[in-house]
């Protein structure tokens, strides 16, 4: 029937926050239908617990000390090695591939073109939406609009009565609308920016999370032997208005209990969010005859610290910090059912459903690479020799396709 | 088949102590690195000396140290690495590319 298509979608910040993933708070049914359908990888980690980094470690499957980068500020192919792409890669192969949203992370991390022509066959989407997300956007309590951390909005008072990540979700949408009755496969990549603070997101989403009913972390405290260097002050957060007023002492706050409380629910109601927006993606793919023919993946640059040690933040080599969701729904091998109707959580929150294939074995971020080429049936490339600045294509993680085949043992 | 299943990350600090810059330090400013490694039934961290100008890390300069016991503490709350004789982590981790 010809080669399958991929579709790669990408959260920002989102951790293992999910009910595909057990946690009991999470309403997030249109994930986890996917992941009913899917291989699920219990235990996935990033490389790295931060945006570019993390980004640029995956799609080259090389480790940061490879990538060499650790901050924000230089592009691979002129900083370390002219790695290939995952999307490159396939685009070699005669994939027309697509970015929307963030998929690499902005900026020199991707020489400002989002590694465009290297990695993509046309010029990234970015929603223009988002050119508000760090403005004085957010209704305060004094009837002003502020830089807060907080900042649920009704999306018809936004500027353009949007947000970014609806206009990824259409702009994906429309994209996966062109494709349909063509010969070439495609490989679109849709990086979400939420859950990432701030929490701008539709006010109604709060309404699933009811404050009484949500928990503090249950290690609200720093570990009294956690290393100095282990930890990090969450800077990020203390620049926003809203915990600017707080006053939390630095570098280990903490911040108050009551506030603590809204921050989780806010989290947890981007989480909502960002599944409405994978939702309508599925529902697209599913409604257009493509979910047959089209592998796809669903992962997240890192996690994020919810309070746990007393951190609001990624920036760490914690379980949360650095565990991700990945799954990977193949068709007539995860799942002989394709189907994915949009689950509309206000309506169906209750909604349960049990993952496919999960699979316990620890996986890395590094492995999505070789094993996506596996699965299109393509050749996965090699693992790297012990030095390879020079080796423009090998990988430093694992094919996981033998897991597709085998129950995992033990 | 009988291969220990890992998963492994880092972060980079600008110095042992909490400062402005410990979130993100640039490059330049980059003085250790956390490697970690992690099992199903640990999680094991050495903090220890980077060159940013060299990107080299001194696995034998440790700042730090990190052992968590999954099982019993999956939270990661209790640090037992003082507790524990862990030379022959830090030589697996050294042993790794």
């Amino acid at each position: 029937k010809g080669r399958r298509n991929v579709l790669f979608i990408i959260a920002d910040d989102l951790r293992t926050s999910l009910g595909c993933y057990g946690d009991p708070v999470a309403r997030s049914p249109n994930m986890d239908q996917l992941a009913s359908r899917s291989q699920v990888f219990l235990n996935a980690y990033a490389q790295q617990a931060v945006c570019a980094p993390s980004r640029t470690s995956m799609l080259t499957s090389r480790r940061p000390d490879t990538t060499r980068l650790y901050d924000f500020y230089s592009y691979w192919r002129v900083h370390a090695g002219n790695y290939s792409t995952l999307p490159q890669y396939l685009k070699s192969q005669g994939y027309a591939t697509m970015s929307v949203g963030k998929v690499f992370h902005q900026g020199i991390a991707s020489n400002f073109s989002d590694d465009f022509p290297y990695s993509w066959s046309v010029p990234a989407y970015h929603p223009p939406s988002y050119r508000y997300e760090n403005l004085e956007v957010c209704p305060g309590r004094d009837g002003a609009l502020h830089r807060n951390l907080l900042c649920a909005v009704n999306v018809s008072e936004q500027p353009g009565a949007v947000l970014p990540d609806m206009e990824s979700a259409a702009q994906a949408v429309t994209l996966l609308k062109s494709r349909v009755g063509r010969r070439q496969p495609f490989f679109l990549a849709v990086g979400f920016h939420k859950p990432h603070i701030p929490f701008r997101i539709p006010q109604e989403f709060l309404s699933l999370y009811p404050l009484e009913e949500m928990p503090l972390a249950p290690d609200p405290d720093v570990p009294e032997l956690l290393p100095p260097v282990a930890y990090n002050p969450w800077m990020d957060l203390r620049k926003r208005d809203d915990v600017q007023k707080l006053n939390a002492s630095f570098p280990y706050g903490p911040i108050p209990k009551d506030f603590q409380l809204l921050l989780r629910q806010h989290y947890y109601a981007a989480v909502s969010y960002v599944d409405a927006q994978v939702g309508r993606l599925l529902a697209a793919l599913d409604e257009l005859g493509l979910s047959d023919d089209t592998l796809v993946v669903l992962t997240s640059d890192h996690g994020w610290s919810l309070g746990e040690h007393g951190e609001w933040a990624k920036y760490s080599n914690f379980n949360v910090a650095t565990r991700v969701p990945l799954m990977f729904y193949v068709p007539g091998v995860t799942s002989a059912a394709s189907s994915f109707p949009f689950i509309d959580v206000f309506s169906q929150s209750g909604r349960r459903f049990q993952n496919g294939r999960p699979v316990e074995n620890m996986v890395e971020l590094v492995d999505v690479f070789p094993t996506v080429c596996s699965l299109l049936g393509l050749k996965a490339p090699r693992p790297c020799p012990r030095v390879s600045f020079k080796v423009e294509l090998c990988t430093e993680g694992k094919n996981l396709v033998h897991s597709f085949r085998h129950r995992e043992r033990g | 088949a009988n291969k220990e299943h890992m998963a492994f990350s880092q972060y980079p600090r600008p110095a042992d102590q909490p400062q402005l810059n410990s979130d993100l330090p640039l490059l330049k400013d980059i003085r250790v690195m956390g490697y970690s490694m992690r099992t199903w039934d640990y999680r094991f961290t050495l903090w220890v000396a980077f060159d940013p100008s060299t990107f080299q890390a001194n696995m034998s300069d440790i700042h730090a140290g990190e052992l968590y016991m999954v099982a019993d503490d999956p939270g990661e709350d209790v640090n037992v690495f003082s507790r524990l004789e862990h030379v022959a982590m830090v030589r697996k981790l050294d042993a790794l590319p």
